[in-house]
């Protein structure tokens, strides 16, 4: 069972993939899982879809690693599907979420640059995708989709880390995500979860005009900051993309913003100021157990305002 | 496996907008490979920055002449990476 599973180490792609399995077999009720495509160098991409019935029923997707070498991140998605697992049917908040709401987790968004930080470059952020014509590989997979595409604070440069691609949804790894939203049409909420700069952001990154809902996203944001620090004083900022870091286009959560999915977030996790992208593991689950309280505020708050 | 011996990441809290666009002028600089992993943005912001070796006496030399303060976060990258597989092979042997 997942009992052995040590949810405080940062696993290989291949042990976070047995572990799903032995996650479903343990909640064959609740979870499921689906593969929705596969990378560049054809690795599977599967979504963890907790339900407890019912068909497209309004959703909340979760998406942990898009940019490879941030470990906190696919860390923290590890440690939170297998929380919703052990507190459906516990935790009546969670528990009253899961009778009207599924929750598809995509804990390895970039399996490919996942792989090649454990392999060959710690280092790595992009996806592993060849660009004709240059000596560099990959896409910054938060630059490729479709919201202001190709406009600042992304690079037509293949050797740049913030390379936008040579189209929007270029990269099959975001292909296969907007695929999946679009087809499906229900989704009220969209999280990505980054590492490091502890801040919780809402769209818009590709220019600095306020999104119409800004003010609800603002509170919804701030409150649920207000909770993730009252586990261990972590502060978080909170703002949009563009006022809070800087102007960056063709994020995810700008498109999915566009695409009606209101709740749309973006976490950069936890820098205790020491280790950056190399943050130890024994501060995964403080990390987890803390983003846990924001993630919860933000779904609880998406299942009392339906849309 | 690509290694970063001697690398170090150093972090700067950025005091004005001056600082900010030498920073974005360094960022710009292709020739000292510097790997920025929190960008120039805002005063509001640390900026991070992980220098090869090679180039660490350079970069040092930049700040220093521009007056910017900056620590070193991390000393010796490659010791951390060592150590984090380490852990992970660790854990991974006591799984099995």
């Amino acid at each position: 069972g997942t009992g052995g599973f040590n949810f405080g180490a940062y696993h290989p792609l291949e042990t976070i993939y047995s572990w799903m399995d032995t996650l479903v077999a343990e909640h064959p009720n609740l979870i499921t899982k689906v593969e929705i495509g596969r990378s560049y160098e054809n690795r599977p991409m599967f979504v963890l879809k907790f339900s407890t019935g019912g068909n497209k029923r309004p959703a909340i997707w979760i998406d942990t690693g898009i940019h490879s070498r941030e470990w906190v991140s696919q860390a923290t998605g590890v440690w939170t599907a297998n929380k919703i697992a052990a507190d459906y049917g516990t935790d009546a908040s969670l528990t009253s979420l899961l009778k009207t709401m599924d929750i598809y987790m995509l804990i390895l968004a970039n399996p490919d640059g996942y792989v090649y930080t454990h392999t060959s470059d710690r280092m790595w952020r992009k996806t592993r995708s060849r660009n004709p014509g240059s000596m560099c590989r990959g896409v910054d997979p938060n630059r490729n989709w479709d919201a202001g595409f190709s406009g600042p604070g992304a690079s037509n440069k293949p050797c740049s880390d913030s390379y936008h691609g040579p189209s929007a949804h270029s990269e099959v790894e975001v292909k296969n995500v907007v695929n999946l939203i679009k087809s499906h049409g229900n989704f009220k909420s969209f999280i990505s979860v980054h590492a490091y700069s502890q801040l919780l952001m809402y769209p818009y990154g590709y220019n600095c005009r306020d999104v119409s809902h800004q003010r609800e996203l603002d509170s919804i944001g701030r409150a649920a900051v207000q909770k993730l620090t009252s586990l261990y004083g972590t502060r978080y900022k909170v703002g949009s993309i563009c006022k809070i870091i800087y102007q960056a286009s063709g994020g995810s959560i700008d498109w999915s913003y566009n695409l009606g999915i209101k709740y749309s977030f973006a976490f950069e996790l936890r820098d205790t100021g020491r280790y950056g992208f190399i943050l130890p593991a024994n501060q995964i689950i403080p990390t987890a157990s803390e983003t846990w309280l924001a993630l919860k505020h933000i779904m609880e708050y998406v299942r009392d305002h339906p849309y | 496996e690509k290694v970063f011996i001697g690398d170090q990441v150093i972090r700067i809290n950025v005091e004005s907008e001056e600082q900010i666009q030498l920073l974005q002028a360094l960022e710009r600089e292709q020739d000292w490979e510097l790997d920025f992993w929190l960008h120039p943005v805002s005063t509001e912001l640390p900026v991070d920055i992980r220098v090869p070796y090679s180039s660490l006496s350079a970069v040092k030399d930049y700040l220093s002449a521009h007056n910017i303060p900056f620590s070193v976060m991390i000393n010796n990258l490659q010791e951390l990476l060592d150590e984090e597989k380490s852990e992970m092979e660790e854990n991974q042997m006591r799984e099995r």
